[in-house]
């Protein structure tokens, strides 16, 4: 299911969920998902650990996929960052936000005609 | 209300940028919502700083209720003692905190209170916190004038993005890290809010396949770079606060400012 396009030079790679992958698939994907986002590891270890993370996150945008049909899941920049690596790293709201009860509410606006 | 709208179509919207690996999103949504406010307020479209934010944002994020107690005892006295805390930098989660998060309303509160915000190229993102604020009041070239808390109600949430321009909202982002494209419509979706974001438009109708209809959404524009999303903006479908999206909507207006 993956796919490589050098039209312009540039890398594409296309979908990899909603199908059972071979071992072989899983790694040229893992190839694919270096080479287009520029990601090097320092050691075989951490190569290792992240292709597992790397394989998660593909089981893991299956089920999305499958929970949010309208969209398109797969590989992304953040493929071999676990869920809470990418919180920490990439997200940022305050997790026990509450607004100050005094904050200004904007008028109600008309909304017909 | 148009039926479909879109800031970018007016040039209200500045290009994608890359927080990198910090927790700074909410000030990159802070930013695109002045960005929009001041291009209503000036025609001009400025690309303000977010470093700035991260920086030199220090205001209380959360109304604390949390309590210090201390107990204490003597030979005559003993008891405890408790009060709340303000805004203590060392205390986790009570103040907007650069890279280890914060919240867009504080932020707002920042910029009305220091005077507004410098441009970008003034004041340069680099993605980390470990920098002293570096604040020139005299660069300030955005100002803010008021903001205010839109209701949950879509319709107010989409009059006030087409009246006052794009609005910083706060939403769940579980389904984003393995989004490509398309419109987000998870049938089940937490609404902790975790990740600040601009709503720049919205849309009458998507097809979706599975449902066998046209689904409206918003459009979002995101502060991962142009190669997330649809080229770093996500679409989410409207009508049911879908991850919590319509929950946290600020919308800011911004006075003309000229730096000297």
């Amino acid at each position: 299911a993956a796919d490589e396009s050098s039209d312009d030079g540039d890398l594409m790679i296309r979908q990899v969920v909603g199908g059972e992958h071979e071992p072989n698939d899983e790694h040229h994907h893992f190839r694919l998902f270096k080479r287009r986002f520029g990601k090097s590891y320092a050691s075989e270890e951490e190569h290792n650990y992240r292709f597992s993370v790397f394989k998660a996150n593909m089981r893991r945008a299956s089920r999305h996929q499958k929970l949010d049909p309208s969209a398109v899941h797969g590989v992304t920049q953040f493929s071999d960052l676990t869920p809470a690596e990418f919180r920490r790293n990439h997200l940022g709201l305050k997790g026990s936000l509450r607004l100050p009860s005094d904050a200004n509410k904007a008028p109600i606006l008309p909304t017909k005609d | 209300l148009p039926t479909d709208f879109d800031w970018r179509d007016h040039g209200a919207v500045a290009p994608v940028k890359n927080q990198g690996s910090c927790g700074s999103c909410w000030s990159f949504s802070t930013t695109g919502a002045m960005e929009g406010a001041h291009f209503l307020a000036t025609g001009k479209l400025e690309s303000l700083s977010e470093q700035q934010l991260v920086d030199c944002d220090h205001e209380v994020s959360v109304e604390s209720d949390d309590l210090i107690v201390m107990v204490f005892s003597c030979k005559k006295f003993s008891g405890i003692v408790g009060f709340r805390i303000k805004c203590d930098p060392d205390e986790p989660g009570s103040c907007d905190s650069g890279c280890n998060g914060g919240l867009m309303n504080s932020a707002l509160e920042y910029t009305l209170k220091a005077g507004g915000l410098m441009r970008e190229q003034d004041y340069p993102y680099t993605g980390t916190d470990r920098g002293t604020c570096k604040f020139d009041k005299t660069k300030v070239v955005a100002s803010v004038a008021n903001f205010s808390v839109v209701s949950l109600d879509e319709d107010q949430i989409a009059a006030n993005l087409v009246k006052n321009g794009p609005l910083a909202v706060a939403i769940n982002a579980v389904f984003m890290q393995t989004y490509v494209g398309g419109v987000s419509c998870p049938y089940i979706c937490s609404k902790r809010l975790d990740h600040g974001v601009l709503l720049v438009g919205y849309g009458s109708g998507a097809y979706a396949p599975i449902r066998l209809k046209e689904k409206p959404y918003w459009i979002i524009k995101n502060s991962w770079g142009e190669t997330w999303g649809e080229n770093g903006f996500y679409k989410i479908c409207r009508g049911r606060n879908i991850c919590g999206v319509d929950s946290m909507v600020s919308t800011v207006a911004a006075v003309h400012t000229t730096s000297q």
